[in-house]
């Protein structure tokens, strides 16, 4: 009886003061490292493609604290097309923190320009956590079907990142990652930049974006929005993001509350 | 000191003074009457109610214990409180002064989730491990 008595101890909600929820708001926000409340632009405004990947990941992650059993999380994650990238499960698992990039810069070639063809985007990583590494990132795109008839043609992407950019020349480019699709197929391809963004973490001024570039199997160009790929004028749902998976440093000391 | 303390247990084993209040030997000696033995309670933290529900995109809320109150831990059965605290306990009866009574900490913790907006409108999942308490050392 006595264990029964004592499982069955009182839960008592009682309505806070408002010092007592100004304390508990500072803490909040403290506990988030925030010094004060977001205040986004556009807060609020579904659906868009980063917020809702985000959310299917929080699901999953509520999901795995629910089994406690630290297998990793399972559920497909915004299916992709992409063949190489590996499971998100242990990334998801071992993350403390996970950060989506809004696109802020799309350029696309200068239609004077000679070929080949290719587009540009920027993300700003300068807002990013103190004390915690990179363990993963990755760019993720919507392609549609090519416009093109030939659904059936292989189509190779590259992404590159941004090394220097110069007046009168082409910048220097490193190759981050590829993939090979056919020009019919039609979801999400995801490249892994962990390389880009961790020297973007290190000097965010040499953070000049990621290119992109499309070829055929002739080694052809072809134009990225001729072969489907999405950009910022796309429905807010399937507009290209980058998402980030951060782990806390170990040695990171947590002050006494 | 076991023996004198059931002794003089006896005679005031009735008058508990909270029907929550666990069997111990330190009783009548550690937890005068009138003070509350430790209690758990529940605190929601509403997202919604804080007005920020423009940047805090999932929970709505969380809800969390808390303890308050005074640990008395059980010598006998149910006894699920650490050695550590009820060695404690014991040494503080016998030399007051210098040992202070033990006090209650979170046994079981589980972790949290936060997902909101920045300032640029970039998303942020962030995990906190160890942060809800389920259970505290008295419960």
């Amino acid at each position: 009886s006595f264990v029964k008595n004592h499982l069955r101890s009182s839960f008592i909600q009682r309505k806070l003061s408002g010092r007592e929820k100004r304390e508990m708001q500072r803490e909040i926000l403290s506990i988030l490292g925030l010094p004060g409340r977001p205040r986004p632009a556009n807060g609020g405004q579904f659906p868009s493609s980063a917020p809702l990947f985000m959310l299917d990941l929080y699901h999953a992650m509520c999901s795995e604290e629910e089994d406690d059993g630290g297998q990793g999380v399972s559920r497909p994650l915004f299916t992709t097309l992409s063949t190489q990238s590996p499971p998100l499960g242990a990334v998801i698992s071992e993350a403390d923190t996970v950060m989506s990039f809004v696109n802020m810069v799309e350029n696309d070639r200068d239609i004077f320009h000679q070929k080949p063809y290719w587009k540009e985007f920027k993300f700003d990583m300068t807002q990013i956590p103190t004390g915690e590494s990179v363990t993963v990132a990755e760019f993720r795109l919507f392609k549609t079907r090519s416009f093109s008839r030939q659904f059936n043609r292989t189509l190779h992407i590259s992404i590159y990142e941004i090394l220097r950019e110069h007046a009168n020349r082409q910048p220097e480019l490193t190759l981050l990652d590829h993939e090979s699709i056919q020009a019919g197929d039609e979801g999400w391809l995801v490249f892994d930049v962990t390389a880009a963004s961790n020297h973007w973490l290190l000097n965010s001024k040499y953070n000049s974006g990621l290119r992109l570039y499309v070829e055929n199997d002739d080694g052809q160009s072809i134009d990225p929005s001729l072969a489907g790929i999405l950009g910022r004028r796309a429905p807010r749902s399937k507009q290209p993001f980058m998402v980030t998976f951060f782990r806390a440093s170990k040695n990171q000391i947590r002050s006494t509350r | 000191a076991i023996k004198q303390l059931k002794k003089r247990q006896q005679k005031k084993h009735s008058d508990l003074p909270h029907p929550n209040k666990l069997p111990s030997v330190f009783d009548h000696i550690h937890v005068p009457d009138g003070r509350q033995v430790c209690k758990r309670h529940e605190l929601y933290v509403s997202f919604r109610d804080l007005g920020w529900l423009d940047w805090v995109i999932a929970p709505q809320g969380y809800s969390a214990f808390y303890c308050e109150g005074e640990c008395s831990f059980p010598l006998d059965s149910c006894m699920n409180a650490t050695n550590h605290a009820i060695l404690q306990s014991l040494v503080h009866l016998m030399k007051p002064e210098s040992v202070p009574k033990a006090c209650c900490a979170p046994t079981k913790l589980s972790a949290t989730s936060v997902l909101y907006y920045d300032n640029n409108n970039n998303v942020i999942l962030k995990k906190h491990r160890n942060m809800v308490v389920k259970s505290c050392g008295c419960h």
